[in-house]
């Protein structure tokens, strides 16, 4: 468990730098595919120009996702861990150099996008405020019994892409029902990245947060 | 890289052992909810009795999946990686102990679900003659080129949940262009898990690999 020790005190060291700097900082953790970068791509445009926005990025490969953040016109920094070993999760090291290229003066909240995973992400505090998982309604209801460390380690899940419903047998409130066993009263926003369906909540949820911090 | 060099060693022993028991090994992999239990609960009901079937399946948690493969009449082993420090993925020494619960000599086909993880467990040998990485429609089109390696290491790739296309904006063509960018003629079988669409050309290949071996 070195690795992990070794992490929390460069965690430590990002969330003293962030607070220093007044930046409320959210890790954004899902399964490949679930919808992140959609879904932050609505964020981003309704939550600005209210709140100043930057990005980091983590994927093994490709630029696909900062290239699509970066049309919202926020700064974007993309890690790829296939420069180093192939990682399947952010661990803080990289999240303390990625933030060496942004303005932190000029930030109010600054995303992280984690690598698709439910599994790893979650054992690595990157010195985030914050943890959003987001679970989309096609990958059926028992993710949070299956893979319950992501669920008990977030605050807020984003269940997306709620726009095909109609043409799924997915029960909604089992799926709530399995989140709520691994993590009491976790507050359960039902959005479409999409269409931005159920976005208000979420963001008037997001806006709260960064102002209890800055 | 001592991890995966004890790992070498423990999956070569699995492999000679399930090649002088005259056991075809199948290692499926996906991200979570990708719809391999589905996929195979499909598979098993087409293939037997013709071909004699046994199923191990890995999770963190839960035996969700097992419970599900077990309505087939298959004998099922549930693997929990939580019991041993909650790994991402299937080893060869899991493997090894789980095949000892079975009756080798009984089977021709057996069949391993692996974590839903598109990342680690595409590392790991555990002494399969094949492997398949089920692709969902619902998570986009570009996982291949973001998670190379699964895509890399498999020998053939299943697109699944081909009944929703009508209700997503996706691009098959380019999905499937961005499998063969990674992995240059890799069969892709286009399949639905729920309405067993396309599943005829799948079982073909399968029982033709089995043939192969046995
Ligand atoms: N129908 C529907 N599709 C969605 C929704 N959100 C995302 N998608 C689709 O889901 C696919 C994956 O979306 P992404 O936003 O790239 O997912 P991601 O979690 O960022 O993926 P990775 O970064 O690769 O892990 C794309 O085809 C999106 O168009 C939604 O709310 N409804
Ligand atoms: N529409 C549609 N839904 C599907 C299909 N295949 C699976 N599903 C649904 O997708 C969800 C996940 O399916 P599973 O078979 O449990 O997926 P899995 O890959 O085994 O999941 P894990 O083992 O947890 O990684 C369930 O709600 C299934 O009903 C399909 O072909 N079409
Ligand atoms: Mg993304
Ligand atoms: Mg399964």
């Amino acid at each position: 468990r070195r690795v992990l020790d070794v992490n929390e005190k460069m965690a430590e060291e990002n969330r003293r730098l962030f607070t220093q700097k007044g930046v409320f900082v959210l890790n954004v953790m899902s399964s490949p595919g679930s919808g992140k970068t959609t879904t932050l791509e609505k964020t981003l445009i309704k939550i600005m120009p209210e709140v100043k926005c930057a990005v980091i990025v983590g994927d093994i490969c490709t630029t696909h996702d900062a290239d699509r953040l970066a049309t919202t016109g926020v700064p974007v920094v993309q890690v790829n861990t296939d420069a180093f070993g192939g990682d399947c999760h952010l661990a803080a090291h990289v999240i303390e150099k990625a933030a060496g290229g942004l303005d932190l003066d000029d930030i109010d909240l600054l995303i992280v996008e984690n690598v698709g995973n439910l599994v790893c992400p979650a054992e690595f505090d990157i010195g985030e405020d914050s943890r959003v998982v987001v679970l989309s309604v096609t990958e059926g209801e028992d993710k949070p019994v299956k893979y319950p460390l992501m669920f008990r380690e977030c605050e807020v899940a984003l269940l997306n892409k709620i726009d095909l419903l109609p043409h799924l047998d997915y029960d909604k409130h089992k799926a709530i029902e399995f989140i709520h066993q691994i993590h009491p009263d976790m507050p359960v926003f039902e959005i479409s990245a999409r269409t931005a369906e159920g976005f208000d909540p979420w963001i008037k949820w997001l806006k709260g947060r960064i102002r209890d911090k800055i």
